[in-house]
């Protein structure tokens, strides 16, 4: 008699558990009503299900975003992980969202799942895109603006995997400021 | 022990039950 030996396939755990939100920008709503948990993933089985099944940021309504958070941490400078901390932002024109855009979101969405900023990878919270007519936008979001150090390897780390040229530079400002910007724009507390 | 994944290991992964 023939023995077959059947092998379970063991799914490769992530160091966390992730959120996938989604907002899409309904005016008649108030905006919390506009953001939606999708699901969760902790393996990179499931986080690639899930991104294969999921519309590429590229080809989404403008008004809409993505953000992928660890788990228990809402995508909103409110929670509590993210009232301290600010975010690394890359801002894209026009032309990049055919070229460039979704190879930059996957990229971004690669360090977060691989913990690729070593021991400073706690001070991640997640990241978000941002798909708007007036030009899209990228961040990863960190939980203390006066971690220094940290905020600066994740900086550094980042514009590497992004394959940012050196004379590019991409600012950190905290949610505070942010949130209490007038028209001028917002002071970077950082750059790399 | 920290479970961290570089690129390519990640990237290898993305269709790999379609090739199973």
């Amino acid at each position: 008699k023939e023995i077959l030996i059947v092998q379970p396939y063991m799914k490769h755990p992530l160091q966390n558990r992730w959120t996938l939100w989604f907002y899409k920008n309904d005016k008649n709503k108030p905006w919390q009503a506009n953001l939606r948990l999708v699901t969760k993933f902790d393996t990179v089985e499931d986080f690639w299900a899930l991104y294969n099944h999921i519309q590429l940021a590229s080809r989404l309504m403008s008004g809409c975003d993505y953000a992928v958070f660890k788990d228990g941490i809402e995508p909103m400078w409110e929670d509590n992980r993210n009232k301290c901390g600010g975010r690394w932002l890359i801002t894209l024109s026009k032309q990049q969202r055919m070229l460039e855009l979704d190879q930059y979101w996957l990229e971004t969405l690669l360090c977060l799942i691989g913990e690729a900023f070593d021991d400073y990878s706690n001070d991640i919270c997640g990241a978000v895109i941002n798909v708007r007519a007036k030009g899209d936008k990228i961040a990863i979001w960190t939980c203390d603006t006066e971690n220094e150090e940290a905020v600066l390897h994740i900086g550094k780390t980042y514009k590497e995997r992004l394959g940012l040229p050196m004379k590019v530079v991409i600012g950190y400002q905290a949610h505070a400021d942010t949130a209490t910007k007038s028209g001028l724009g917002v002071k970077n507390k950082f750059v790399v | 022990d920290k479970k961290k994944y570089d690129r390519e290991f990640l990237l290898g992964f993305q269709f790999i039950f379609a090739s199973m």
